[in-house]
């Protein structure tokens, strides 16, 4: 992963 | 995007409209906590500092727009409306904002996935998020009279982190790699600190009784 897909939360 | 983080985040969005609602329309912000407010204004403006710098959908910009204007708007409406401020419950919300904010601070320095400057702030409006509501949630035990609009505003956000909650636990078992110490433990104390407050709600609300919270 790029970023962390817990990144794309609000 | 699954179902429960969709939910979740209409039902976020569902709890800033009830406050504006409320703000707005009836000029009011009687058993509002201004602490709560603006520990979310803080939270957000941590959290989203990724805002112009990486793009993950339109949705999730929109979304991110909503919240930071609406968190400020509201802060602006309860301290400097001419109305709205009237209404503000001043001499009761006396939570301290840096007992929240300075251990929230250090354990964001102590405890991250990366030390990096944006990497320990979000991890900061992780950990106030989860203990920001609690200066709201103190106003509502010393306000005898908790009207529906405010009952209705902090039982929405609590369900919008509950179904945060469902929403990990489904991207658990539908996504590969995905575990997140951070983010679920400070979601779980986030959600365990409703808990009490769900109790007096479906109690007043299964005998028919106005809201309230004991002493």
């Amino acid at each position: 992963y790029e970023t962390s897909p817990i990144k794309d939360e609000l | 995007m699954n179902i429960f983080r969709f939910a979740g985040d209409m039902t976020h969005l569902a709890s800033v409209l009830v406050l504006l609602l409320k703000i707005h329309t009836i000029k009011s912000c009687a058993g509002i906590s201004l602490k709560t407010q603006e520990l979310y204004a803080l939270v957000f403006a941590t959290r989203y500092l990724d805002l112009f710098t990486d793009y993950i959908s339109l949705y999730n910009t929109l979304m991110k727009l909503i919240f930071l204007g609406s968190s400020f708007s509201i802060v602006w409406y309860i301290r400097y409306h001419k109305i709205v401020r009237r209404s503000y419950d001043k001499d009761q919300d006396t939570f301290r904002h840096y007992f929240l904010v300075l251990p929230c601070l250090l354990l964001a320095l102590l405890i991250n996935e990366k030390f990096t400057f944006r990497e320990v702030m979000w991890t900061f409006s992780l950990y106030l998020e989860a203990v920001a509501i609690l200066p709201q949630l103190v106003l509502l035990q010393r306000t005898r009279n908790i009207d529906n609009l405010t009952g209705q505003y902090v039982f929405l956000l609590g369900a919008y982190r509950a179904l945060y909650i469902l929403n990990w636990i489904y991207r658990y078992f539908t996504e590969p790699h995905y575990v997140h110490w951070i983010t679920w433990i400070s979601g779980l104390v986030q959600t365990l600190l409703y808990a009490d407050f769900f109790y007096y709600y479906f109690q007043s609300w299964k005998n028919n009784v106005k809201l309230e919270l004991p002493a």
